[in-house]
């Protein structure tokens, strides 16, 4: 049995308080830059016409982040970790009194741009979003293993980028497939539009899952 | 005095012998897919005409970016941290009986893909390329500062993605500026050849430098 890390331990915690009181929980991961901030910016609108969400932004520095999703309406909280790669179940505890956990359906949290360390740090989410966005190549999963095996979804951005690109994206669902064969797998824009549905039914049908 | 750490102590040990031996030694970073090895197959054909290069190609997992740059004939060793986000001076220092240090003039390393954690280890290096692509956002500076602050080069990759993102040169210019007032900045495309010319002409100067 392996010894239950601090981070693991407050994961707990927080993942069982999240379930006593029906919050779903996402912790949105990718490469800087990538879309996260973008994706929700373009769904939070209408996600947040049915569903009562807040946000939890991770950055090393700046607020930028959280005045983008600030514009959408839903309560936001900026975490700076002042250097750190990623965040930590402890960050997540120590920020959920910035909100009413019983006004609450979902909690995303979007972490630090970064394709590894992340990775290695449970949130006490419920579903963990990878975004890797045409641009980056599709090489990327086999690459940066350990994030695409501990996804369960996996969204692929930037198609409208994709006519520029040498990018495959039957090639990154078959690198993708070879880490996670269960992981189900998104194509968006948030310049046209596209997928943007589908990503809004997800996150619907996660929500009513949790609860 | 600080007390040097383990990898600075390293790192100083093998900055004295790349100088001693008359070795120019870059150490390219980024985020993921910002184009580092894409940069090299295009440039390293031409450079090596004139230059004894080797290459150092740093990722968690594949031999992939090696073999891509094994294709333009120069020596390379790829080094897999299987998990570590970033490289470090002791496993430069290990990879060094791969190549004939006496018939070398210039020595790249390319970094794991990874904004954060690299930034804070030597590798020995004469200078430091931080890469940016122009489809990541032009805030990247400011979220992620202390990469373009310790970076002596800045390249903005991507230029033919200009038109079809909302990035502004002037903007991250700016804020590159912000933190790092003598970087300098060059403009490429690995798709259009657009900068490869004044890449390769930096990469000249560079070793001319370090003789
Ligand atoms: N063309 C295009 N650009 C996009 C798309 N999604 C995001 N972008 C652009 O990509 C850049 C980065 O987007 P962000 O939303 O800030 O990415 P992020 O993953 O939140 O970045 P970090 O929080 O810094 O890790 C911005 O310039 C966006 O406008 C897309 O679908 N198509
Ligand atoms: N349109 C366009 N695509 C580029 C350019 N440079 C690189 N790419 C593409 O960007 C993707 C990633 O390029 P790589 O060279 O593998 O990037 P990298 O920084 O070496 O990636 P890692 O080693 O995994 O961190 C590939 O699909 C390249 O074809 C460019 O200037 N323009
Ligand atoms: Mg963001
Ligand atoms: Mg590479």
């Amino acid at each position: 049995r392996k010894i239950l890390s601090r981070n693991d331990r407050v994961a707990a915690e927080i993942r069982e308080l999240f379930r006593s009181r029906g919050i779903a929980v996402l912790n949105m991961v990718s490469s800087p830059g990538s879309g996260k901030t973008s994706l929700l910016e373009k769904t939070l609108g209408g996600l947040s016409a049915e569903l009562r969400i807040a946000v939890i932004e991770g950055d090393i520095q700046t607020e930028n982040d959280a005045r983008r999703i600030a514009v959408t309406g839903v309560p936001v909280h900026q975490i700076n970790t002042g250097g750190a790669c990623h965040l930590e179940a402890e960050m997540i505890r120590d920020s959920l009194d910035h909100f009413d956990l019983d006004d609450l359906d979902l909690l995303i949290i979007e972490n630090v741009g970064n394709l590894v360390c992340p990775s290695a740090f449970d949130l006490g989410e419920g579903a963990r979003i990878a975004l890797i966005s045409v641009t980056e190549g599709d090489d990327k999963p086999l690459k940066y293993p350990a994030m695409f095996h501990t996804a369960n979804v996996m969204v692929i951005n930037k198609m409208d980028l994709l006519p520029y690109t040498d990018f495959s994206v039957d090639e990154v669902i078959r690198n993708a497939r070879s880490l996670n064969p269960d992981a189900r797998i998104l194509k968006t824009s948030c310049r046209t539009g596209e997928g943007l549905a589908a990503w809004s039914d997800y996150v619907r049908e996660f929500v009513a899952e949790m609860r």
